[in-house]
């Protein structure tokens, strides 16, 4: 008595194809020359066989990074997708990459690959993680840092689904003011 | 509508073996 249903058979597709990246920091190389596109899916199935098999973000070398984008949008300012964008910044202390950084990673992951932002979705450009020495950090990529309304919403999902606490703020920079940066800290346009 | 997924319901799926 096999109780395999159609169900079980079919792959639930997701809204939207995601492509995932893979970058390692190499000074004798081009930037771009690092980034590699690892694969793309369209199922929440083939999202978690590529989940399981890859190395959890906390035990990458520093200098690497995963990002996961809409099929399309290439993980850089440059793209025309990011260029008027700007991203939702989480800046980990050192203790956070064994505490809290692989839970963050997937469950924005999750909000991604689920469409938790609503009608926010179509805003959404992909989310990077970047493991580095002086501290780990989780960006949210959107399309257009000129649309508070939207750029809030998304802020206000992300910090809840993180389970931050309210009186920890999280900021929203621009990629323009994070480009011409001169000193170490890029202005907040938003925060939550 | 959007082929929406909660987060309980992704993370059910990804305990399923891939051979089913």
């Amino acid at each position: 008595d096999l109780s395999i249903t159609p169900e079980m058979l079919i792959k639930h597709p997701l809204q939207n194809r995601w492509a995932m990246w893979f970058f390692k920091s190499d000074k004798a190389r081009d930037w771009c020359d690092n980034l590699r596109l690892v694969t793309t899916f369209d199922t929440v199935e083939d999202f978690w066989a590529l989940y399981n098999h890859i190395q959890k973000a906390s035990k990458l070398p520093s200098g690497c990074d995963y990002s996961v984008f809409k099929d399309g949008i290439q993980p850089k300012w440059e793209d025309d997708q990011n260029k008027r964008g700007g991203r939702w910044l989480i800046n980990l202390n050192k203790q956070q990459r064994h505490t809290d950084l692989d839970n963050f990673w997937l469950e924005t992951l999750l909000c991604l690959i689920g469409e938790a932002f609503d009608e926010q979705s179509d805003d959404i450009c992909g989310a990077v993680v970047s493991i580095r020495t002086k501290g780990d950090k989780l960006g949210l990529w959107t399309r257009d840092c000129n649309r508070p309304d939207s750029i809030m919403k998304i802020g206000k999902t992300l910090k809840e689904r993180l389970k931050i606490p309210p009186k920890i703020p999280l900021g929203y920079q621009a990629h323009t003011d994070a480009i011409v940066k001169t000193g170490s800290t890029v202005k907040n346009r938003y925060q939550v | 509508g959007k082929r929406q997924y909660d987060r309980e319901f992704l993370l059910m799926l990804q305990s399923i073996p891939e051979s089913c």
